[in-house]
């Protein structure tokens, strides 16, 4: 692999993107699914996660062009020249631009747009080209199955040099990217990314994956891909929470957030910074609204914040040290969830269910037994 | 540019104007001389391109457009260069 002179990166690890001219070889929708699997093939490798906007300027601004489109290295019809993209950076750093007057197609009948993406955003990440001939990033077009891609090792190499292999999930040996074919989802050492209420059911949120279920009913939970109902989401969920009194749910990627009624967004992603946070919060563990005090505690770190959702801004004096006020609770929180006066924490493979009127653990469970194992 | 090539005339012209263009897009450091630039020694500066995308695809470092250069000049690609820029 090879990076590019001074080794340019991206300094966050949440980067937003933009399709901002589609082409007319493919429906908008075919384009959308092979953007995001091409990102996706990059966020599994290391611990960056992306952000679909719709409108103003993002990181990475995606287009199809034709001929000289103004960034000094004009396209060349059919054939030849079939994209182009930037290093890291401002401005048109990470921009990506195709060709609009090759073929696109999601199979094998034109130029495959997932494999020359997925190549092209292997540059707006910082990888230059690569001269080993099975390499994503070798220069020369080579069709690349969408389904059931996985990075070659090269790429992994090269990209985990800029940002790291992704956080090993409780402190799994990080291996090269060889996401497991069947996951096993009773791994009882797994924990969740995010856990909250949605209308009547119980969400729960890990990778690529989330399961529902009725509170009371601990049979007929089946997982499902995120994508396949929160597609801006994609995998990652840092935080979730719902105001069931209002009807709608928070969900936390990175110093985004989304606001939904049931599994319907409400708009663009808004920022973090909404709620009051410092700057130098970047991310959010775990959220959980509690009615009784109608306040929401965030967590990160070891800390926590109270939200007060009545008057819509953060409580003074905080953050708190979360042992502190929650002991008999150990560990960083990844997700949390409140039901029937009971808050229930989960921290890697553990679920405490905490009395809030007690203000103790009355008990602790396996986190995966939640979900059914 | 005869010396260059190793094909028939017609085909070579076309072949050493397409791999003329390849090379100042994909083997030209920013900054550096186009071929076809006036430069002190127009061949040298052809010849070093294509010895250098020869051993960046692996191929036999002949600094000849022969066929299999060739080939590879004429595969779609990547706009981005290959040399550093």
């Amino acid at each position: 692999y090879r990076l590019f002179p001074g080794e340019p990166k991206w300094k966050k690890n949440t980067l937003t993107y933009r399709i901002s001219k589609y082409t007319s070889s493919m429906t908008p929708a075919e384009v959308d699914k092979a953007v995001e699997m091409a990102l996706q093939a990059w966020s599994s490798a290391v611990p960056l996660s992306f952000v679909r906007v719709n409108s103003g300027e993002a990181d990475i601004m995606i287009s199809f062009e034709t001929g000289d489109h103004g960034d000094s290295y004009p396209f060349d019809g059919p054939r030849g020249t079939l994209a182009h993209a930037f290093a890291p950076g401002e401005g048109l750093g990470g921009d990506t631009h195709f060709d609009n007057a090759e073929k696109w197609t999601m199979g094998t009948n034109g130029f495959n747009l997932f494999t020359v993406a997925a190549h092209e955003f292997g540059h707006a990440l910082g990888l230059a080209h690569s001269s080993d001939p099975s390499a994503l990033m070798y220069p020369t077009y080579k069709y690349q199955r969408p389904y059931g891609f996985h990075l070659p090792k090269d790429d992994v190499k090269g990209i985990q040099a800029l940002y790291g292999p992704r956080k090993p999930f409780l402190g799994k040996p990080t291996s090269p990217h060889t996401p497991p074919h069947h996951p096993d989802l009773c791994d009882s050492t797994s924990s969740f990314d995010a856990v909250t209420m949605l209308g009547k059911e119980l969400l729960f949120f890990r990778d690529r994956i989330f399961w529902r279920r009725q509170v009371h009913l601990p049979s007929g939970i089946r997982p499902s891909t995120i994508t396949s109902s929160f597609p801006q989401l994609m995998s990652n969920v840092d935080a979730a929470y719902e105001v069931a009194e209002r009807g709608t749910a928070y969900f936390f990627k990175g110093p985004h957030y989304w606001i939904t009624r049931g599994f319907q967004m409400q708009g663009p992603p808004r920022t973090i910074y909404d709620f009051g946070f410092p700057r130098y919060v970047q991310r959010i563990d775990a959220a959980v609204y509690v009615p009784d005090t109608q306040k929401t505690l965030f967590f990160v770190g070891d800390e926590y914040y109270s939200y007060d959702e009545r008057k819509g801004k953060m409580e003074k004096d905080y953050p708190k040290n979360t042992e502190e006020e929650f002991p008999g609770v150990n560990g960083q929180i990844d997700a949390a969830v409140e039901l029937n006066g009971y808050i229930y924490f989960f921290s890697g493979p553990k679920a405490y269910k905490y009395d809030v009127e007690k203000e103790d653990v009355v008990s602790v469970v396996k986190s995966s037994s939640w979900i059914g194992c | 540019a005869s010396s260059l090539l190793a094909a028939a005339p017609r085909t070579s012209w076309n072949n050493y104007h397409l791999a003329q263009a390849y090379l100042n897009k994909y083997y030209t450091k920013e900054g550096g001389h186009q071929i076809g630039e006036l430069v002190a020694r127009r061949g040298n500066s052809m010849v070093k391109k294509i010895k250098e995308l020869q051993t960046f695809f692996n191929l036999q470092v002949t600094g000849k457009l022969d066929k299999s250069t060739m080939d590879v000049i004429k595969r779609p690609r990547c706009g981005v260069p290959d040399v550093a820029n």
